[in-house]
């Protein structure tokens, strides 16, 4: 099994069309890189990307230097995945 | 011996608990639901889809399927919720029991088995450097192996078996894919079909190929206007809805377009919901809310169905 400890995935909101732009290029990086979990369709959507921690500060820098407001919506997947083994295994426990 | 008493529909299973689980739920309630093999993986996982039906032949049918992406576990729960909730609601919900008198439906619980097994025993976040050897590159990544559920190559899908929207090298190649249209095309007689996914918290039908309306976009657009209110109404939580195109992007060759296509009328693509804190990794405490209100939603449109005969 992987390890996702510092993982984060960022939520990105895109103002208009020339923004999502920047964020399908973000696209063609390598999924080592960044993990689309909800691609740029368009200005009013969300758009949700995982991102490993090794690339965090480079991603974060690129969004800051164009303008793409972003918030974290998973600080650290490692924890949720965790939280959802031990609930497996709880349940099959029980 | 177990029974499905003791499953936890609260919690996510991993594809060898949901297989016994079908087995379980059959055995127990073989007067209306019966397993059916329609094919078999990539990895020649068996390819199920539970069938609920109070007898008469070639009525007409509903078909809902969970799981394409097989890292959507919120999915395959809300459809083992689902399929148990029809059986406790059968004679006892008036909708409920007027449809299956007159309708049969279709769930296939896990659409893409090869993926979900790869999800839970190797990487369930995703991470698309999970790929093994195989027929195609990338082919078992797991989580989107199937794509957008892509049946012909165009705008919307991909050559690059390491894309999300990945066609498979020729139409319908994907023998998951196949394996439904053969399916469906054979029985002949589907009235609705409803594709399940999350997270984007949308209900949407045809067209994804093109901006123009289908001809019966009114109808379409007043029954996703009213699932969704049903939906609202149980712990509000509010979805867009409309075509793909116009919801969402433009996108050819996803399986809504080919069901309109078929004749299949009533046709829509559930995202299901998205709390915006926890995207695929959606706690379990959330399986039964997030079934509750799709439920109400499902039920709406397949009411529609029973009522407008076409």
């Amino acid at each position: 099994q992987m390890n996702f400890t510092g993982d984060q995935v960022l939520r990105v909101l895109a103002k208009d069309e020339k923004q999502l732009s920047l964020l399908r290029d973000l696209e063609g990086l390598k999924p080592q890189k960044v993990d689309f979990w909800r691609g740029p369709a368009r200005p009013s959507l969300p758009v949700d990307m995982r991102v490993p921690f090794s690339e965090l500060k480079y991603i974060k820098a690129y969004l800051e230097s164009h303008g793409l407001a972003y918030s974290i919506m998973i600080k650290d997947i490692q924890v949720l995945l965790d939280e959802e083994r031990e609930a497996m295994a709880k349940s099959r426990r029980l | 011996e177990r029974s499905t008493s003791s499953f936890s529909y609260s919690s996510y299973h991993t594809l060898e608990e949901i297989y016994s689980w079908i087995d379980n739920f059959v055995t127990e309630h073989s007067d209306i639901v019966s397993k059916i093999q329609i094919g078999n993986s990539f990895e020649n996982r068996s390819i199920l889809v539970l069938k609920f039906s109070t007898g008469g032949s070639r009525h007409p049918a509903i078909w809902i399927d969970t799981g394409i992406h097989s890292r959507e576990w919120i999915t395959h729960a809300t459809g083992i919720w689902t399929a148990n909730k029809i059986v406790s609601d059968y004679g006892k919900d008036r909708v409920l029991t007027d449809i299956l008198k007159a309708m049969d439906i279709f769930i296939e619980l896990v659409t893409n088995p090869d993926g979900f097994a790869f999800t839970h025993s190797m990487v369930r976040a995703p991470g698309k450097d999970g790929r093994r050897g195989s027929r195609h590159l990338c082919r078992t990544w797991g989580f989107d192996s199937l794509g957008g559920f892509i049946l012909l190559p165009g705008n919307g899908s991909n050559s690059n078996p390491c894309s999300e929207t990945y066609h498979g090298p020729s139409p319908q190649s994907e023998p998951e894919v196949a394996a439904i249209v053969n399916f469906i095309t054979a029985h002949g007689n589907f009235k609705a079909l409803i594709s399940i996914h999350s997270y984007s918290q949308m209900l949407m039908y045809p067209y994804g190929r093109s901006l123009e309306p289908v001809s019966n976009q009114r109808e379409l657009y007043d029954l996703a206007k009213d699932a969704v209110e049903a939906l609202y109404k149980v712990h509000g939580i509010e979805y867009f809805f409309g075509s793909i195109s116009t919801t969402l992007y433009v996108a050819s060759g996803i399986t809504v377009d080919w069901a309109y296509d078929s004749g299949i009328k009533y046709a829509f693509s559930f995202e299901l919901r998205d709390t915006g804190r926890y995207g695929f990794l959606l706690p379990a405490t959330q399986i039964i809310p997030t079934a509750q209100e799709t439920w109400m939603a499902l039920r709406t449109i397949m009411e529609h169905t029973l009522n407008h005969p076409y």
